[in-house]
């Protein structure tokens, strides 16, 4: 029942942040409960979310390094059904503190599992389960957005997740990271996680006045075929304003054309998941 | 004689690249010797510098790994008085194979230090050094660019360098990675390179429509003061449109407006070096 969704790439700068932020808040829109995980250390989808530094008590860094559950890490935002694991700069140590730990690929896959089935476990017995436990709610979405870098904290993304959701900016310097990409996926399916699939690639900052997105949304079909998104998401400059307001551009703006395609997206998406 | 300058900045798509492959092209355009060392897996600087697949048998990841000498790895680009030091997607493996190896964190600044001294050797004992020392160039400036992470490439690069240039795009995101930046840098001062100094932030992808761009520099002219470039490196399509030709912007299109950024920076840049 839950689906879990990591918005990698290890180029920079392509949208990933954005993408977990405002596609979350579209599925949320629609009645989906969502779950945005932040693994970045730069904290960018907590912020964006209107985490402030004061509800980032508990983070996945604890959660991984094997403090916490999974629980005790999320926040409710101000959306209704969008809820959030957040992020601080301590993430940045992870890494090295899990060299020579055993399973530490399998880290968040770990802690992901152990929540749900706790959720199922809700389930079945009913409302008379303890508080700790009635809080636990199943999510239809968990969306989990990465830095940008194949490091340690996305491979356990990608290790705990069913499906890989590629937002890949219009531009030259991002399709050549693709293959690297394609590649690592190919490592991550051959021995941590064979059920991981690219749910798919969605074309971002696409600016119509310039040809260059043009040919690279071209380049990009032909390669990946259908499993391009046929919504893409404009260059809007209300989508990078919104951050600084700490809300999603459809809290922000819900009008302007990065909002609009946000939401067309996620219908898109669920027709996806709906097809499985 | 040889400055050595990181480029570095862990959030990701903010212009590092494009200022390593322009400004080391301005810098050659007025006369200085320029080596860019490219230490991302990425590779984006070795491709935007025309540099192909088959000129990167020997790159930074033999010089650091320490099979090879830097020299080994140096390639000339089709730009006089600019060569590389080409990256490929196996630098990625680098920090885990380092795991463990003494000096991690100096082994780009030891590679360094032996080709400079080499180049030093050559001034003095004349022009009857071997095949081999003769083509030891001294450089006025190395450029590093680096992957969007303050992991041990990252951490090697600032231990290997006199300043640090911090491209900073004028978006709230960019603007939120900027302290965790500073610690860094002070971590590394404190620790592994105590000349290390930031010598300056340049703003990039300035768009004048729009407002964003103007809040985000005045606040990083209230914080940051002198250090922040004068020049300032608008949003230009004809930047972006190079690389996919494998050149940099001042040679394929000398005219447009980022062009004439990148080369009023070189200028500013020389300034500021004079002034030291
Ligand atoms: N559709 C859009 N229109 C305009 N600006 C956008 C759009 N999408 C993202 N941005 C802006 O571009 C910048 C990069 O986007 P974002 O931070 O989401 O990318 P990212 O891939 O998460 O970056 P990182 O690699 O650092 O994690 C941000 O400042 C963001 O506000
Ligand atoms: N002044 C500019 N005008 C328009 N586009 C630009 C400008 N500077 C950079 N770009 C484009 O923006 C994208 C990001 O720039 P670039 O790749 O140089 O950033 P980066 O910081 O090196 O990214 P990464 O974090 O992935 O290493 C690239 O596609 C580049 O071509
Ligand atoms: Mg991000
Ligand atoms: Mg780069």
């Amino acid at each position: 029942r839950t689906r879990v969704i990591v918005i990698a790439n290890q180029k920079g700068g392509v949208g990933k942040t954005t993408t977990a932020i405002n596609l979350g808040t579209a599925l949320a829109a629609v009645g989906k409960s969502v779950l945005v995980m932040d693994i970045d250390p730069q904290g960018n989808a907590s912020t964006g979310l209107g985490i402030s530094k004061e509800q980032r008590a508990t983070t996945v860094y604890e959660v991984i390094i094997g403090h916490a559950a999974l629980e005790d890490s999320i926040v409710a935002s101000a959306i209704p059904g969008l809820h959030v694991v957040p992020a601080t700069p301590d993430l940045s140590g992870a890494e090295m503190e899990l060299v020579g730990v055993p399973r530490r690929s399998f880290r968040l896959r770990d802690a992901l599992n152990a929540y749900i089935a706790k959720t199922e476990l809700g389930k079945s017995s009913g409302k008379d389960l303890v508080k700790a436990e009635a809080v636990l709610q199943p999510y239809d979405f968990i969306l989990i957005d990465c830095p940008p870098s194949l490091n340690l904290l996305t491979i356990n993304a990608m290790t705990a997740s069913h499906g890989l959701l590629v937002p890949l900016q219009c531009e030259f310097f991002a399709l050549e990271g693709l293959s690297q990409l394609l590649r690592t996926i190919d490592l991550v399916r051959g021995s941590l996680n064979p059920q991981l699939e690219i749910q798919g690639v969605v074309l971002t900052m696409f600016d119509k006045r310039n040809n260059l997105s043009d040919q690279v949304a071209d380049d990009v079909r032909k390669h990946l075929g259908d499993k391009v998104y046929q919504t893409v998401i404009p260059r809007n400059v209300k989508v990078s304003e919104a951050p600084s307001h700490g809300l999603p551009a459809l809290l922000y703006d819900y009008k302007c054309a990065g909002s609009q395609a946000y939401i067309k997206l996620a219908g898109e998406l669920i027709q996806r998941e709906k097809a499985l």
